[in-house]
């Protein structure tokens, strides 16, 4: 799977997500990435959220739209709200992990596998690279 | 709060030990090349989806990851590919699933967003609106990578494996193999 979340000169979010789904898939299986609100998200007045793991808890926690659901309604920050929708999932017995941006381009990358291949660039260029 | 641009190329066992350098490099690259891609569509006053649309489009041409080009197999030998995309100023949104010829899902996911009133389309249905709406139609081969087969011979074998010790089905929480992440 993989996915980013971008902020533009007019202080727009967009978000996406794209998978191959899953080794030895059966039956039709569709994991968290093609729905909205589970793998993938994004609103103005939040964040943008884009999910990567485990599908079927990603669904039923409604990962990302959860995360911008904690940030309009409590006044979470996007790193706080990431942090507890990944640890929600992994409650449950799942894992998998997010990227998210916010509107002041506050970005959190949080996750409970063992590894999570991550980058970001900043409005200068600065480019990071992250694996574990 | 200076973020413009975040990206992700999966999650789930990557163990330092299978990692060798150049492997690590060859990652390294790709996610750089993909996040000045979505840069360069910023810098020019390009809109936030045309910036995830180019990140993505280069993973998903990239075999590294599971998605387009290095999808992973299913139990069958199919490439079933997912995408969705979504614009937060109109909360507008795209998606497909279970697509087995388009090249790039997201650019699909795209034109369900701005040229048709749905959100979602899956399987035929979505490839037939992919193609009337120009989108690069492959041939299922394309996906074909050595190493995502070779991944699914192995998931075979461990599920066989299991069977064999009579707990084929895995609740969630005990342990699932996660080389679903491919």
């Amino acid at each position: 799977t993989v996915g980013a979340v971008a902020l533009d000169k007019d202080g727009n979010l967009a978000a996406g997500t794209s998978t191959g789904g899953m080794t030895n898939k059966k039956f039709g299986r569709v994991g968290d990435s093609p729905i909205i609100g589970a793998g993938t998200y994004a609103n103005n007045k939040t964040a943008a959220v884009s999910g990567t793991g485990w599908g079927e808890f990603f669904i039923r926690n409604v990962v990302a739209y959860d995360l911008s659901a904690l940030m309009e309604y409590k006044g979470l920050t996007v790193r706080d709200a990431g942090e507890q929708v990944i640890k929600k999932v992994g409650a449950m017995g799942g894992d998998g992990g997010l990227i998210a941006l916010d509107q002041k381009g506050n970005a959190a990358m949080p996750f409970n596998t063992a590894g999570m291949y991550r980058g970001t660039i900043t409005k200068d260029g600065t480019i990071e690279i992250y694996i574990y | 709060g200076q973020y413009v641009m975040v990206i992700h190329g999966g999650a789930g066992t990557i163990l330092r030990s299978s990692m060798t350098p150049e492997k690590e490099k060859a990652y390294r690259t790709a996610l750089e090349a993909a996040l000045k891609a979505g840069y360069q569509k910023i810098n020019a006053g390009s809109s936030s989806l045309d910036a995830v649309q180019a990140a993505i489009t280069m993973l998903e041409d990239n075999p590294l990851f599971n998605a387009g080009k290095g999808a992973v197999f299913t139990h069958d030998g199919k490439n079933e590919l997912d995408a969705a995309i979504m614009d937060g100023k109109s909360l507008k949104a795209g998606a497909v699933a279970g697509v087995t010829v388009i090249k790039n899902p997201i650019m699909a996911a795209r034109a369900v967003m701005e040229r048709s009133e749905h959100v979602m389309l899956i399987g035929k249905g979505a490839e037939q609106f992919a193609k009337e709406c120009g989108l690069t139609i492959v041939d299922p081969k394309y996906f074909y990578t050595e190493d995502r087969w070779k991944g699914l011979q192995k998931a075979i074998e461990e599920e066989a494996e299991k069977n064999k010790r009579g707990n084929g089905y895995n609740p969630p929480g005990t342990g699932y193999p996660d080389y679903k992440f491919g």
